[in-house]
């Protein structure tokens, strides 16, 4: 597996803080979960409205996402599990098999 | 072009530089490269510099790709950039007009210690991979530490955050060497186009603050025909403006240290796509994200070579 499979099970997710204040508790939970930003690049963009793509660890992700609900902020999955589509977009493997 | 040399997947490092190094046995004509520096881990930053040469006065264009390690479709199009320029060049009369006109200075992986680290290591760093002496944290992120309103809005002061600013302006060596490259050949480079992704955007100055640059007009002009130029190879809609207000505020960006330099078009692009794949945006759409973004490129260099 590419990158010896560490990103197994680990998720892209977006959601978009419909109120400033949804938006301070998502800065919070990105600040203590250290999350990998995709978009914005920084933490401090995050206010009401920014569309947020936030990749979350699998060992992570349970609870960060029940944090999300208890907070009452919606979120969309944009990419389920972030190893397999790293692979199938990929013609890596396929190189190396052959080599 | 390198036989076998595949433009529709991403390539590690090595694999591009060799090709760098072949392009410029084979096309000597069109195509010569070197180096301007060395990064903070010791790799070359290679330039490569297309047209036909000339004892005449010719300005230029700068374009980079690769600043962030993890948007590997900017590397992508920097190569299909070049690939279809020297295919192209007999048979499409722009583009021998371009290169007739102009040189272009190609800079396939700005951030090279980055890129090679996410190839090998982590898939979505972003930043250089400079080390910093107070803290476990390395890397610098290359767009915002260039010397414009260095440090303010939008950039960090922290080391471990992803937008860290660098301990001063042009602290990494990799920025360092291309605005010594850029300061040097102000006067005639007349345009700067930086690729990353993703947001489909075509984003011109200012980034680091809500104001209209002087020659609003024809830049504007210029991104308008890019993006309907973009949209009519497969109907991709690409929203242009100012960064500051069509993106978000940032400072220490090269876009905006390259206009503030006097180059007077000064873009950066964020290529395909919105977020469905983000920066693992799959080989089979790099044909498509490149082939409307050439038309995007041709389009304002022509732009350039007219009066506006």
């Amino acid at each position: 597996y590419l990158y010896n499979n560490r990103y197994a099970g680990d998720k892209v997710i977006r959601l978009v803080p419909e109120t400033e204040g949804k938006a301070h508790v998502l800065k919070n939970v990105c600040h203590q979960f250290k999350v990998d930003l995709w978009q914005p690049s920084s933490i401090s963009y995050i206010s009401e409205g920014t569309v947020t793509d936030v990749h979350i660890p699998q060992n992570g992700s349970q609870i960060l996402l029940a944090f999300l609900q208890q907070a009452n902020i919606q979120y969309t999955v944009l990419i389920a599990d972030l190893q397999k589509t790293l692979e199938k977009g990929s013609s890596l493997k396929a190189q190396r098999k052959r080599r | 072009s390198l036989p076998g040399y595949s433009y529709e997947v991403y390539h590690s490092l090595e694999e591009i530089q060799n090709w760098m190094h072949h392009l410029n046995k084979t096309h000597s004509g069109l195509i010569h490269m070197f180096s301007i520096g060395k990064s903070y881990e010791g790799r070359s930053l290679f330039i490569l510099k297309l047209g036909r040469r000339s004892r005449a006065y010719k300005r230029a264009v700068w374009i980079d790709c690769g600043i962030h390690a993890r948007e590997w479709i900017g590397p992508a199009f920097c190569q299909w950039f070049v690939k279809e320029v020297l295919q192209t060049y007999r048979s499409d009369p722009a583009i021998r007009k371009m290169l007739n006109h102009l040189y272009f200075y190609i800079m396939p992986v700005f951030n090279v210690d980055g890129y090679h680290f996410s190839w090998t290591n982590d898939r979505f760093w972003r930043k250089t991979r400079s080390r910093n002496s107070r803290f476990r944290c390395r890397g610098v992120d290359a767009n915002r530490n260039w010397k414009v309103k260095w440090c303010d809005e939008g950039a960090s002061f922290h080391p471990c955050d992803d937008t860290y600013c660098g301990p001063f302006p042009e602290s990494e060596p990799e920025v360092k060497a291309v605005a010594h490259f850029l300061r040097k050949r102000k006067k005639h480079i007349r345009a700067y186009l930086s690729f990353h992704a993703y947001a489909q955007m075509l984003l011109y100055p200012y980034s680091y603050k809500y104001a209209t640059i002087p020659n609003f007009s024809c830049v504007e002009s210029a991104a308008y025909n890019a993006v309907n130029a973009i949209h009519s190879a497969y109907g991709v809609r690409y929203r242009y403006g100012p960064a500051s207000s069509t993106l978000y505020v940032s400072s220490g960006s090269s876009m905006d240290w390259a206009y503030k330099n006097g180059i007077p078009y000064a873009f950066a692009f964020e290529l395909r796509d919105t977020g469905h794949f983000g920066f693992l945006l799959p080989e089979s759409l790099i044909k498509p994200t490149c082939t409307e973004t050439m038309l995007a490129v041709k389009n304002i260099t022509m732009h350039l070579l007219k009066k506006c």
